[in-house]
């Protein structure tokens, strides 16, 4: 069962890897951290992670803390990161909160 | 509120779903 496992983690990331590349706009950051997000996907999970309000972080405060990154790239991150479950949004779409709270 | 709820659940069902 453990190798089943495996297998099955391995095509979530042959999927997700796929879908970056289909939506286009990350160039060469196709570098992949421990956890299987990129570099910029886990900028965008940890400034959610790291908000303390109840409604969670919303989209003006994360383009705020993320000026090198394009509104249509961290709203990309924040799509993947939904898809995968690691976040969800909250009162509204402009608002999320993580799943992944330690 | 519900939707938040909802969302939540989705979002954890969803996380489940790739750690199985």
């Amino acid at each position: 069962s453990k190798c089943h496992n495996q297998s099955s983690a391995g095509r979530a990331l042959i999927i997700s890897n796929k879908g970056m590349g289909e939506a286009g706009n990350f160039g060469g950051n196709s570098f992949m951290t421990a956890n299987g997000l990129s570099a910029a996907q886990n900028q965008v999970l940890n400034l959610i992670k790291a908000c303390p309000r109840p409604e969670g972080l919303n989209f003006h405060d994360l383009k705020n803390q993320l000026p090198h990154m394009t509104v249509a790239s961290i709203k990309q991150a924040v799509d993947f990161l939904s898809n995968e479950g690691h976040i969800y949004s909250t009162v509204d779409d402009d608002h999320f909160k993580s799943t992944d709270a330690e | 509120l519900v939707r938040i709820q909802r969302n939540k659940a989705a979002a954890l069902l969803r996380l489940a779903a790739r750690n199985v």
